[in-house]
């Protein structure tokens, strides 16, 4: 089975605002 | 065809012809007859005229129009006959026909560098220690191991009243020397100019009494400088570019006027003199059509057995490496496309949460997972692994 693609919508950034990707 | 390739297409060395490369030159003669006129000689009558372009004119010219000089009266009696050839040439012989009494004395000299210095070919002399301190030459020519200027028998009279001075590049170079493999036989035949000194005149019982001398002037014709335009075994050619000079019609990834370099993109190896047996051609360097410029290296010359030396600058399209030949950081070789494909190399595309870094393995173009991720570009959670919350772990094993 092909697991799906990360859901970026799912990560919560709030303790790593500073590693988060520009979209 | 081109005699510069086989029929195959590889290459062989290749000569121009043999031509009089002082044919329509302009000749610098220190004297001539006609200012101010005289009865004889007028410059500025064409009937009576006897300018130094009667020298080399084509198809020759005839003794009764010569270029004479003025009637000299004193010593020292020198004039000077100058041909610039243009560019280098190299030499088979050189002939003057003398349209009066050939002179007692004669100096032919050569210039590698467009007139800047000057060399001896040979001397022309019914004395030669009094006029040029050197004994004349043996009939076994040049004694030493090279070649050399020697001291030939003055021009001999014609019955009619003219003679020939004739010189051959091998009356002054020993036997058994191999243009091919000797470096000092080519720069003995190399010349850009060539200059004839009369310096004296023949006198009734050819004295030596200078002071004797009567009035005279040296009348002469048909300057010709036999030899073939030197491109150093890399054109069979030579031809006037758009500047008007003359150049060769360089092959085998040469350029210069003598073919004396290889062309910029041409430096896998270093340029060398073709050969009867080895064309030795500039070969361009192997980029696999990712850069235009390249260097040559003498090391990784060496190190590769003489074989290829040069290095790839500046490659595009995401390219690296000495010959462009794999891809750049970031970026990974498309197995689907051939090396000198425009998009041989693909971007990483690593995922900015599932991938540890940017780079990816330039052969696979798998980027480093983080833990319980997987993909090409670790875009999805392993088997028996969920996405969570956190970007710092993007995959925790399923409860």
């Amino acid at each position: 089975d092909v697991m799906p693609t990360l859901d970026m919508a799912l990560f919560d950034w709030t303790d790593y605002e500073d590693l988060k990707p520009e979209v | 065809t081109d005699p510069c390739y086989e029929e195959g297409g590889a290459p062989r060395g290749c000569i121009p012809g043999l031509v009089n490369a002082a044919l329509g030159r302009e000749v610098l003669v220190s004297n001539t007859c006609g200012r101010p006129a005289t009865w004889a000689c007028d410059s500025s009558d064409l009937m009576r005229a006897h300018p130094p372009a009667l020298l080399t004119l084509a198809g020759g010219s005839t003794s009764s129009v010569c270029w004479r000089s003025e009637v000299l009266h004193r010593v020292p009696l020198n004039v000077t006959l100058t041909v610039p050839l243009g560019k280098a040439f190299e030499l088979v012989f050189v002939s003057l026909r003398f349209c009066s009494a050939p002179p007692a004395s004669v100096a032919l000299l050569k210039s590698q560098d467009h007139g800047h210095s000057w060399t001896p070919l040979g001397f022309f002399s019914s004395h030669c220690s009094l006029d040029y301190g050197r004994p004349p030459a043996s009939s076994d020519g040049p004694a030493g191991p090279g070649p050399e200027a020697l001291c030939f028998p003055a021009p001999q009279a014609h019955s009619d009243g003219g003679g020939l001075m004739a010189f051959s590049v091998q009356d002054g170079s020993p036997p058994g020397l191999d243009l091919d493999s000797s470096p000092v036989l080519q720069d003995w035949l190399t010349a850009t100019d060539i200059r004839i000194l009369l310096t004296r005149p023949s006198m009734p019982g050819d004295t030596k009494d200078l002071d004797a001398i009567v009035p005279y002037s040296y009348s002469a014709t048909e300057l010709q400088v036999g030899g073939r335009c030197k491109c150093n075994g890399h054109a069979s050619r030579c031809l006037l570019d758009t500047q008007g000079h003359l150049i060769c019609d360089c092959r085998h990834g040469t350029e210069g006027p003598d073919c004396g370099r290889c062309k910029p993109f041409y430096c896998d190896r270093p340029w060398q003199r073709a050969t009867a047996r080895e064309a030795h051609a500039c070969l361009a360097c192997s980029c696999n059509g990712h850069a235009r410029r390249c260097r040559f290296n003498m090391e990784l010359y060496r190190l590769s057995g003489r074989r290829s030396g040069g290095v790839c600058l500046n490659c595009r399209h995401n390219t690296a490496g000495r010959h462009c030949h794999y891809c750049r950081e970031g970026f990974y070789r498309d197995p689907d496309r051939a090396l000198n494909d425009r998009r041989a190399c693909r971007a990483c595309d690593c995922h900015p949460v599932g991938a540890a870094g940017k780079t990816c393995n330039q052969t696979t173009g798998q980027c480093p997972c983080k833990d319980g991720v997987t993909g090409l570009t670790c875009n999805r959670c392993a088997p028996g692994f969920q996405q969570s919350r956190s970007p710092v772990a993007p995959c925790v094993k399923t409860p």
